[in-house]
């Protein structure tokens, strides 16, 4: 069975985008077949994995509207075994046109358990969240079988976390009673200062065994390769970044089990 | 008359809530007299500027609902002449809320000119956006004079001016014809990295004279301000950050003229 796990945090700017297109790659990279989901209106995903604008026509918005042939929503990137459902602006939307629907909170998870998509046997789906709690990120946790936290090695990231665990805690109450939390990873962690320290300190205090023991450190090349329409695993394979992201790709599969 | 200013990007973690707290210090210093309304759920602006949960009875979702004693919500802070209407998670729910009202979008608009507040005779009013183009943002440039954009010298961030310059336009032509940009500002610039010139001189030659001359450095005391619930103004009073931030509020006003 195909394991969907939301990359999920209302907090801005924390590493939700970059998570999703390195960790998608570097599990591609060890031979599993990955689908991301960019359910974010800004579109970073898509482009993170070099997808064009102009091959946008088909989008997550499609996904959750759920009209269309599935299949042809999925496209492939330059990675093997690693394939993206990209996203528009169109999104931002969503939470109008389907606010009137009566199960609009199920519509990803309805649409992402149709045939026309488990035929197409991915081993694992991650769905990149918009900076919000809104429908589409409600959407993604209904639809996941665990959340994965990016969390910035800042304050105000931290502050938010309590707010994320009890939405977390309300869709498994309410929607989703198998929802659990994969775990929670410390971004753009900069060794040399003390706040970073700091935050790592009372996350593991506070989190526990949550809180991967990857950590993911600030490195330039990660946010130069966007702009190269590439993760950071192929704009730099020995990076800091890409080494980061490869531990976090194997620490995450024996935390998990097989999938 | 009070200058309403929206501080908006629908990019998360690019700066709105750094340059809310200490832009707004920096103009109370200079002698006027500032209010800033926390429109984010997350609420970091009220705690960047000291406001503690117990004291967030009455915030700014009751000054979208317009049902209070409006001039009961404006809380003092440790700052001279600064005022702030803060916010809780309720906010959260404004865009399910306010949906069925049928003037939405004026909400904050009606609030804000009403004479209860208007009465306080503020100089200026800085509203600090959550990262969406939802209600809540529609509702801050509807009520706003101007937009200040604040840029993160990134490439994710610049792929998403597009869309927030799209929505200032949409926003002026459908209900506020007088919604002008009073500029954009880099923010996190590292002068060590590439990347952070690149952007700056691609926002330079796309943007012109919308970007201010004052660019706000990456400073490690900006980011740990907050955990002692100040603006880094106070928290570390020569530090690069403060000095930039002592630079934009200066160059901000002798940009718009007098308030
Ligand atoms: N480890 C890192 N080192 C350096 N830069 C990073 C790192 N991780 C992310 N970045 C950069 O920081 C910025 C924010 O990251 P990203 O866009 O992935 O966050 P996000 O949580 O998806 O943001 P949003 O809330 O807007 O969706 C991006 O410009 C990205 O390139
Ligand atoms: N110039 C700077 N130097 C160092 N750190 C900074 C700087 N500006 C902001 N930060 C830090 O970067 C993080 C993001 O900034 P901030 O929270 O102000 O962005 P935001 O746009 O308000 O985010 P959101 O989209 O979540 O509302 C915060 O942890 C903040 O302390
Ligand atoms: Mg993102
Ligand atoms: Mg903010």
């Amino acid at each position: 069975r195909t394991r969907i796990v939301a990359i999920a945090n209302q907090k801005g700017g924390v590493g939700k985008t970059t998570t999703a297109i390195n960790l998608s790659t570097a599990l591609a990279d060890t031979g599993l077949r990955v689908l991301v989901v960019d359910l974010d209106p800004q579109g970073n995903a898509s482009t993170g994995l070099g997808i064009p604008a102009a091959s946008r026509n088909q989008t997550s918005f499609e996904l959750m509207a759920g009209e269309e042939d599935l299949a042809s929503l999925v496209l492939p990137t330059s990675i093997d075994r690693l394939s993206v459902i990209a996203s528009t602006t169109d999104l931002a939307s969503a939470d109008l046109e389907f606010f009137g629907r009566e199960k609009r909170s199920f519509l990803l998870r309805d649409s992402l358990r149709r045939p026309a998509l488990a035929d197409l046997a991915f081993d694992l789906v991650l769905i990149d969240c918009p900076p919000s709690l809104n429908l589409l990120t409600v959407n993604a946790m209904v639809a996941a079988d665990a959340v994965l936290v990016p969390l910035q090695a800042e304050f105000f990231a931290l502050e938010g976390l309590s707010q994320l665990m009890l939405t977390i805690r309300e869709v498994r109450r309410t929607a989703n009673p198998k929802l659990r939390i994969d775990g929670v990873v410390l971004t753009m962690v900069d060794t040399r200062n003390n706040l970073a320290q700091q935050v790592e300190t009372d996350a593991r205090e506070t989190l526990g065994d949550l809180v991967f023991s990857t950590v993911i450190p600030r490195n330039v090349r990660i946010s130069e390769a966007p702009s190269h329409a590439m993760p950071v695993l192929r704009y730099d394979r020995t990076s800091r970044g890409s080494e980061a992201y490869r531990r976090l790709a194997s620490e995450y599969l024996s935390r998990i089990g097989h999938i």
